[in-house]
């Protein structure tokens, strides 16, 4: 019996290894499964494999993108405590997603940033209040190999928005291109800040706590990666 | 053909129906879905002559007449899966992210003779 577990084993070892894995994963603090992901799987469930143009098979028709791999990161950056945080400022977020899994063979088509927002955060007022949400790469180092928030960074994204909305989505592709390329993932920085008002009518701090409130239910970044391993598609074979 | 048991249709090469279940293999905790899948496999015989259901190549017709000359010293044609089919599969990775993966040649569409 011992011989015939070793056999399993390697065997074992040999299909994860086909299937991309280093090892048997076992998840620790599994995140909830994103509902796109769910959408993507039940819809390919749905269309028999057989009936599909085999030219398709390694794209992702829902991002019109090639890829046979969709992965969602978790963010793994914290929140940033300044002891003098900027007037307006509600939030102060690092952002941060591993993409050291993707394997060399692996072009990254697309990467797709989702800041979630929860549904309890909005409250019926009759005032609408709007937020400003920034978005800054860190691109520089500092002691301690650190990313400074506050210097050496660079806008990406600065965008207006009402509480109404749950969920925000941003093109990453570029950066995320750019992570694997240099080797050097930073993160981004998130901020997030009242505005729609002009200095004079900036509210009180009482009143930024009120209003941040809203904000304060900011649930969950992610980072949706599409990539393609041409390796492990019958298109790509066939061809080469 | 002789020193053969008759060979009947259900004897003859073609997809089987096998359910892999992923917590057999012990799988269940990080494959999400599907919980396993029919992935069938192929069984039966390829008798001389081979016929076009058999799906089988030049090669494999030459080599039953070969068999049937010399059984001892050839073999029988091997059934084989000769379409196969991706799956999709949804699992949590080393590093706790979610993944889905399309997977080829996980289950066998069609058998022959090769």
């Amino acid at each position: 019996s011992a011989v015939l577990g070793m056999e399993l084993s390697l065997q074992e070892s040999l299909l994860l290894k086909s299937l991309g894995l280093s090892a048997k994963p076992s998840p620790k603090s599994p995140i909830p499964v994103p509902s796109v992901l769910w959408r993507i799987f039940q819809k390919r469930k749905m269309l028999p494999a057989p009936n599909k143009d085999p030219a398709d098979a390694c794209r992702v028709e829902e991002f019109n993108v090639p890829g046979n791999i969709i992965r969602v990161f978790a963010d793994q950056g914290h929140f940033i405590h300044s002891t003098q945080p900027p007037r307006l400022l509600c939030l102060q977020k690092r952002l941060y997603f591993n993409l050291s899994v993707l394997e060399e063979d692996e072009s990254l088509t697309m990467a797709q940033l989702e800041v979630k927002f929860s549904h309890n955060s909005y409250h019926a007022s009759s005032q609408r209040q709007v937020f400003e949400l920034r978005l800054y790469r860190s691109s520089q180092m500092v002691l301690r190999g650190v990313p400074s928030p506050e210097r050496g960074r660079k806008l990406l994204v600065g965008q207006s928005f009402a509480q109404l909305h749950q969920s925000l989505l941003f093109n990453l592709t570029g950066v995320a291109k750019e992570w694997r390329t240099h080797g050097r993932n930073l993160g981004l920085i998130l901020e997030i800040s009242v505005g729609g008002g002009d200095a004079a009518s900036a509210p009180t701090s009482e009143g930024l706590r009120n209003v941040c409130a809203n904000v304060d239910a900011f649930l969950a970044a992610s980072l949706l990666v599409v990539t393609l391993n041409p390796q492990q598609c019958g298109a790509a074979r066939s061809r080469r | 053909s002789a020193q053969h048991p008759p060979v009947t249709p259900s004897n003859l090469c073609k997809p089987r129906r096998l359910y892999i279940s992923f917590s057999d293999v012990g799988w269940e905790n990080w494959i999400i879905a599907p919980q396993g899948y029919m992935a069938n496999y192929c069984l039966g015989e390829c008798p001389f002559p081979l016929t076009a259901e058999l799906n089988s190549t030049n090669h494999a017709i030459l080599q039953t007449m070969v068999h049937s000359l010399d059984p001892e010293g050839t073999p029988q044609p091997c059934c084989v899966p000769v379409r196969l089919s991706p799956i999709s599969i949804l699992y949590y990775d080393n590093n706790d992210n979610v993944v889905l993966r399309h997977y080829e040649d996980m289950v066998v569409d069609e058998c022959g003779c090769r």
